[in-house]
């Protein structure tokens, strides 16, 4: 049986909130220590990667593995509408495992809304832990998040890809559009600072730039993020969610192929 | 098309 509470304000709603626009349907499975999200998007090319540990949930118990397909555009939805201060709670029995039971407290506990989702089904993926993939780039730059949202609202400018290069000690991102063409150059600072720009080889990838604003929108609860290049290889934008959490959330996005 | 192979073939190799 699993069953699992939080607060409506938390910040796993918000990630939900703020993947929704890559993916409607997640895999999701939960054990004792934890829950894991993981999704691919319609078009095949960006997928996520969600874990959040038992302890940053209000209430979690889950006496055996499980995996569920869940329509997460379906629950969110129908959390919208509760009171902004309401206590959710999710259940999952052993009994009937074709739905899961979401129930909204609201904050007076004086009302209580249940609603059943049924599970969907859905491809399992068995992707091995990606954190030590994060050692193996060409280059990864450490960088805030302000700074990537910031960046990714200058390319929006450009209707278009954007390209990710190496350069001189930092980094480039250059979009082509119809109208005109725009360039970022993002350096070291010279102090130690909160960026962090290493380099072992260089590359450069082209990626789609609707990708990259979804992606931006979710590192906006954290301070940090941080992205990972190799060649020919996915992009990696790993970033941790909220401050004092071990919950993180990484992505891979597939790479244009030119010609 | 190619960019889903390439995912593929990544999480193939992992």
């Amino acid at each position: 049986m699993l069953e699992l509470k939080l607060v409506k304000e938390s910040l796993f709603l918000n990630v939900l909130e703020a993947i929704l626009d890559l993916v409607a349907v997640a895999s999701v499975s939960c054990s004792s220590t934890g829950l894991k999200l993981q999704a691919m998007d319609a078009k095949g090319v960006a997928f996520i990667s969600l874990l959040i540990p038992a302890k940053e949930f209000q209430f979690y118990h889950c006496d055996k593995d499980l995996s569920m397909g869940i329509a997460i555009g379906d629950m969110v939805e129908a959390i919208r509408s509760a009171d902004k201060d309401g206590t959710i709670t999710i259940k999952a029995s052993d009994e009937n495992f074709r739905n899961i039971t979401v129930s909204i407290e609201s904050p007076e506990c004086n009302e209580t809304t249940s609603f059943s989702l049924l599970l969907v089904t859905l491809k399992r993926f068995c992707i091995p832990e990606l954190q030590g993939l994060l050692k193996k780039y060409d280059a990864c730059v450490q960088m805030p998040s302000v700074d990537f949202m910031r960046i990714c609202k200058y390319l929006s400018n450009v209707d278009g890809d954007v390209d990710i290069s190496t350069i001189d000690k930092g980094i480039r991102f250059f979009a082509l559009g119809k109208c005109g063409c725009l360039n970022v150059k993002y350096m070291q600072p010279e102090k130690a600072t909160d960026i962090d720009i290493s380099v072992q080889a260089p590359v450069s990838l082209t990626l789609d730039l609707k990708y990259m604003n979804s992606f931006a929108k979710v590192s906006a609860l954290s301070n940090q993020v941080k992205l990972c290049l190799s060649k020919g290889q996915p992009l990696v934008v790993q970033c941790k969610i909220g401050q004092k959490t071990k919950s993180r959330i990484i992505y891979l996005l597939a790479p244009k192929i030119k010609g | 098309a190619s960019e889903q192979v390439l995912l593929q073939k990544f999480f193939e190799h992992m």
